[in-house]
């Protein structure tokens, strides 16, 4: 991985001296080749790798650290520093569920692209919050996609969590409605709702989005990332955070081998933090997100 | 940089840009930068440092990746063509799956689906709903069955009504498990059994927003169970699918069918000269 990488760019230095500029070009060169074969951004890691160079340069090959193992210090600490902390013991939202769960009921909405994982997890959520002693209903409002109701169902009854039943015809905006209202009718903690996945460039669902927002206004807006985007994670989580809001990010199948730079690039460009990550299709397999994890990651 | 006329570090920097950003990987990015480097050190007839002049030549390079391979669906001259569609979690295997059977119904095949994937929620009644929509038939068990069991009975099933191509559809897996790649060597084995040569075309699906994994998984698919072509579905989105130039480079497996979106009718071949053109915009 890049420790080794940069092990072989400092091999040559012996003793003390600064680091010379020639050899921090090296060490940067390997830093923005390891996050680019992660498929961090870019843009990101042009802006990434400034902020290491910064810090590096005129740094003393200092006491025990040798340059190699400085170098992938500032790279964590810079990392750890965009991802933000990790969630304190306690410090994680209402009862310890890193959301906002004080609606009642509380307004949980998934969003994201085509096959990210938002059905799925909206079951994982489920299972999650009533672990938690929380009463939830899940509202299936994806109309499109062909038997993602039963999809949806399914999944209820696996977890054990009622999906709010809707006699067809109604479109997503009026599933909702209905939906929150019959929770809230019922005195319930928690609703979830799973909405289609649609394009980030498609104004007619995103608008249907930002509608559902102003209609129920949702306690969480929850972005659903497939650990293995590229490039595009950029485009699509600044489309998703400017036409809607988002409140927190949900990074999926990390369960695989990919390296998850999207996770780096979505913190950076909307400055909301991963919540969740799901590892693996059952409904157990959801955990709290571990920032110095996909650090490591990353970094390979 | 349109008024600049020298080619240099910066314009080098600025195609790297275009290439990544595309998902094209640094590896394949780098080889061919490398190339344009070289092909533009001799002093071309003056238009090739420019801008326009530049990208020709790489969109020339480009499509040098792409050339010398047939992009045909691989049919059986004897019998029954077996396709059988794979690839990770939430590509498009399904939807893809409906638009061929279209397709191919389009063209006067008599086509049969099978619902192989009998693990995932709602994966056979979605099915259904294509095999309904594309006006073709559907073979299915009850969920839990195993996949190969399925496939059995659909090729025989195939062979009774003389369908001309059986597609087969197959649960999303990461190609990190190890269980779940073992399952579809078996389901190739047994698809092979029932008909000579089936599979005939193993397709495996790829969503064009995703990044370097993309290759990965098409190594570790091809050396489980060889994969004759490819679907990048999702190209209506604004990922570019440049993975797919790295997956040609490295692997030689061809391109073959595009998605264009979440209806039956958006399935078009895989054209190279579009697709770089495309990239490079
Ligand atoms: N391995 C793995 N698979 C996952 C994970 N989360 C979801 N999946 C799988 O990814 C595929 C897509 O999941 P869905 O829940 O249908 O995705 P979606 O976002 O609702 O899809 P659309 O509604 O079509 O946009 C399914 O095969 C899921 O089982 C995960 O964390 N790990
Ligand atoms: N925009 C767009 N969406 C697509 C395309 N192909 C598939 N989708 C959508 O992607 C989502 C996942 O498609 P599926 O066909 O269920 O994917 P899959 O690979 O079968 O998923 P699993 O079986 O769960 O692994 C659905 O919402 C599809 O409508 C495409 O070409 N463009
Ligand atoms: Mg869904
Ligand atoms: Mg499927």
């Amino acid at each position: 991985g890049i420790s080794g990488k940069l092990q072989s760019v400092f091999k040559k230095l012996r003793g003390r001296g600064k680091l010379t500029e020639a050899n921090i070009n090296d060490a940067m060169r390997e830093v923005k080749l390891a996050l680019l074969e992660a498929d961090v951004n870019y843009l990101v890691v042009k802006d990434f790798v400034e902020a290491v160079r910064q810090r590096a340069i005129g740094r003393e090959v200092a006491g025990s650290l040798l340059p190699a193992q400085q170098v992938i210090k500032i790279v964590h600490e810079e990392m750890a520093k965009l991802m933000g902390p990790a969630p304190l013991a306690g410090e994680t939202g209402t009862a310890g569920t890193q959301l906002n769960i004080d609606g009642k009921p509380s307004v949980i909405m998934l969003v994201g692209l085509q096959g990210c994982g938002k059905t799925t997890t909206c079951g994982k959520l489920a299972f999650f919050l009533k672990n938690k002693g929380l009463t939830v209903l899940m509202i299936p409002a994806d109309t499109r996609r062909p038997a993602a109701g039963e999809q949806l169902e399914v999944l209820g009854r696996e977890v054990g969590v009622p999906v709010y039943s809707t006699a067809g015809g109604k479109n997503p905006l009026q599933i909702v409605e209905d939906g929150v209202r019959e929770a809230r009718e019922r005195g319930l903690d928690a609703v979830l709702i799973d909405t289609g996945g649609r394009l980030h460039i498609d104004d007619e669902l995103m608008n249907e989005l930002a509608e559902m927002r102003e209609m129920v206004s949702p306690q969480e807006v929850l972005l659903v990332i497939d650990a293995m985007t590229g490039q595009d994670a950029v485009k699509e989580a600044s489309e998703f955070e400017g036409r809607l809001g988002v409140d927190g990010v949900i990074l999926t199948k990390l369960d695989g081998d990919a390296r998850g730079g999207a996770a780096l690039s979505v913190r950076k460009v909307t400055g909301k933090p991963v919540k969740f990550v799901g590892v693996g299709e059952r409904t157990d397999a959801l955990e709290a997100f571990l920032p110095d994890r996909i650090a490591s990651r990353i970094l390979g | 940089i349109r008024s600049k006329p020298a080619f240099d570090e910066s314009s080098l920097g600025q195609l790297e840009e275009i290439l990544i950003s595309a998902d094209v990987g640094v590896r394949t990015s780098s080889r061919l930068l490398k190339k344009l480097s070289a092909s533009l050190a001799f002093p071309l007839k003056g238009k090739e440092d420019r801008w326009e002049g530049v990208l020709s030549v790489l969109r020339e390079e480009m499509l040098d990746i792409f050339s010398g391979r047939s992009r045909e669906l691989i049919t059986n001259a004897d019998g029954l063509t077996v396709v059988l569609v794979v690839g990770v979690n939430g590509v498009g295997k399904t939807t893809s799956i409906g638009k061929l059977a279209n397709l191919l119904r389009g063209q006067g095949k008599r086509v049969l689906l099978a619902a192989g994937d009998t693990f995932r929620a709602g994966a056979i009644e979605q099915l259904e709903i294509w095999a309904k929509s594309a006006g073709v038939g559907i073979v299915k068990q009850k969920y839990g069955v195993d996949p190969s069991a399925v496939a059995f009975d659909a090729v025989s099933a195939c062979l009774a009504r003389g369908i001309d191509v059986l597609i087969i559809d197959t649960a999303g897996r990461l190609h990190t498990k190890v269980n779940l790649m073992e399952e579809l060597k078996k389901v190739k084995r047994v698809l092979g059994k029932g008909v000579p040569g089936a599979p005939h075309e193993i397709l495996l699906v790829v969503d064009a927003t995703t990044g370097q994994n993309a290759l990965i998984q098409a190594k570790l698919f091809h050396s489980a169970v060889g994969v004759s072509g490819i679907a990048l579905a999702k190209l209506d989105g604004t990922a570019k699918g440049g993975i797919v130039a790295a997956i040609e480079d490295e692997l030689a497996i061809p391109v073959k069918l595009v998605g264009t979106g979440e209806n039956l009718e958006d399935l078009q071949s895989f054209d190279p000269a579009e697709f770089v053109q495309a990239l490079l915009n």
